[in-house]
Formats: C-alpha cells, sequence, structure tokens
C-alpha cells in the first residue's frame, strides 16, 4: 500500500523513507559496540544542500501569492534546518567519541527530521497546486451557474466561447493529476467523473440551444426545456463537487486498497 | 552501519536536491 499520495512525492521520498527505517531498525537491534565512521563530509554536502533548498523556499515564500502556503511553508523550512543541525551536533560528537551513543540518537533524529521537514514541504507545494486546480475547477462552476440565465443565441454563443477554454484547461489539469495519484479509487473517481464532464457539456450546449429557439417561437414547451437544460448544469456541476473533493483526498482508506 | 549512514546522508542529499527542484520547477 502506498504511504505517499503522488507519485512524484513518492519517487522523492520512499528511497529515502526506506533507509531511514532501516537503519533506525539495525541501530536499535545492533548495539554492536562497533565505533561510528567519520561522517563530516556527507554532513556538510547535506548542510549545503539545506542552505540552498532553504534559500530557494524562502524566496518561493516571498514570491507566492497563496496565502495557506505562505503560512504553512516557513515551518517545514525550519524543520529541514533544525534537521541539518542534528546532524551537524552528531558529527562533531562522532568526532571526539565514535561511539557516543547520543551522537548516534542525533543521527537518526537529525535523518528522520529531513525527512518530515521535506516530507512537509513537498505536501505544502502539491496542496498548492491542488489549490490552483480548483479554482479552475470553481470558475467552470460560475459559468455554470448562468445557464439558466442565457436566452438568446448571441449570450449563447459568448457562453461557449468563455466556457470552452476553461474546461480543457480543467480537463487537462484533472487529467494530469489522476495520474500522478497513487490512491486507484481516487485516480478513478477523477477520470469516470471528468470523462461525464466531457459527455455532459456538448449536450448541454444543445439543450440550451434548444431552449432558445422554443423560447424564440413561444411554444409552452420552454418550461421542459428550461427543466431539462437545469438537470444537465446540475449533473455537470456535481460532477465538478465531487472532482474538487477527491483532489483534497491525501489520507488512504485500506478497504479500498484491499 | 558504517556504510549506511554514509549511503544514508548520500541519499538526504540527493533527497533535498529533488525537493529543491521540484519548488524551482513548479515555481517557474
Amino acid at each position: 500500500m502506498p504511504v505517499f499520495h503522488t507519485k512524484t512525492i513518492e519517487s522523492i521520498l520512499e528511497p529515502v523513507a526506506q533507509q531511514v527505517s532501516r537503519l533506525v531498525i539495525l541501530h536499535e537491534e545492533a548495539e554492536d559496540g562497533n565505533a561510528m565512521p567519520d561522517l563530516e563530509k556527507p554532513v556538510l554536502a547535506v548542510s549545503r544542500a539545506v542552505v540552498n533548498l532553504v534559500k530557494v523556499g524562502r524566496s518561493t515564500i516571498e514570491s507566492s501569492e497563496d496565502s495557506l502556503l505562505k503560512q504553512d511553508m516557513p515551518a517545514a523550512l525550519l524543520r529541514v534546518e533544525a534537521a541539518a543541525r542534528l546532524l551537524e551536533e552528531a558529527s562533531s560528537m562522532l568526532k571526539v567519541d565514535p561511539y557516543s551513543q547520543p551522537a548516534r540518537k542525533k543521527l537518526i533524529e537529525g535523518a528522520r527530521g529531513i525527512l518530515q521537514g521535506t516530507s512537509s514541504l513537498l505536501l505544502c507545494f502539491d496542496e498548492s497546486e491542488v489549490r490552483k486546480i480548483i479554482r479552475e475547477c470553481k470558475t467552470v462552476l460560475d459559468y455554470l451557474a448562468v445557464a439558466e440565465v442565457i436566452e438568446t443565441m448571441e449570450d449563447l454563443i459568448q457562453f461557449v466561447k468563455d466556457l470552452s477554454p476553461c474546461l480543457t484547461k480543467v480537463s487537462r489539469e484533472v487529467d494530469h493529476r489522476s495520474q500522478e495519484l497513487t490512491h486507484q479509487v481516487h485516480r478513478e473517481t477523477l477520470t469516470r467523473c471528468l470523462d461525464s464532464v466531457k459527455t455532459l457539456s456538448p449536450i448541454l450546449i444543445c439543450s440550451m440551444k434548444i431552449f432558445i429557439q422554443i423560447l424564440r417561437q413561444h411554444c409552452r414547451e420552454s418550461d421542459e426545456a428550461a427543466e431539462n437544460r437545469n438537470y444537465l448544469a446540475g449533473r455537470m456541476s456535481d460532477e465538478l463537487h465531487e472532482i474538487i473533493r477527491v483532489l483534497q483526498l491525501t489520507t488512504y482508506d485500506e478497504d479500498e486498497w484491499d | 552501519l558504517r556504510v549506511g549512514w554514509e549511503q544514508l546522508l548520500t541519499s538526504i542529499n540527493r533527497t533535498i536536491n529533488e525537493v529543491e527542484n521540484q519548488i524551482l520547477t513548479r515555481d517557474s
């Protein structure tokens, strides 16, 4: 069962997460009495990488317009910095005493801290990306809400001109997102809802056209046509709301995986 | 354990670089 909810996050964190777990187990079981190696060089490399990461992260926070990202990201950066300091301290302690138990503990804590901090960073970014897709979905929902006040062909043409690029964007982004997800059920739900939206959109436009034509002829059936149009717009809205709901899911239901 | 820690720190270094790349890519 996957632990990370996107393939990108999984590919970055899974290998290092496994290594950390393995080493923690080794340390717990070992107590081998062997001296620890000099880790100064690799720890220094990690510290340098963290300095760069923090620099990039801070500049991203400053330039971002996403208030939630601005709010969540600093804590993740602090976590990574603190973890790097633990690794540095451990390395210094091991230089003095290669058998130091507190140094080993600091190493494990530092490694875990880096893992947790980088994981939080990636999640902050991922959530921000999801919010962008949701904004696009909400734009489509806003257009759908307008469908029932369209009464002329000119307005319908404008409606289609406005809706089409948004729908294309939503379709592309949701499709891309569904391919990124590790959770099979979420992936399938997104694909199914997106397919429905794509199938329903030309039918909705057609129903709007029929309503306008009937309205022009002053026929009584216009009520029925309006009902049909509203039903289709409602169906599309429901599918989009479901897409928004699933986009925000990051937890796993083990039963679904079983 | 000796090899393990060196390998892990190398992996951690790589992970941090990958995270940095992700941030830079999405930011651009």
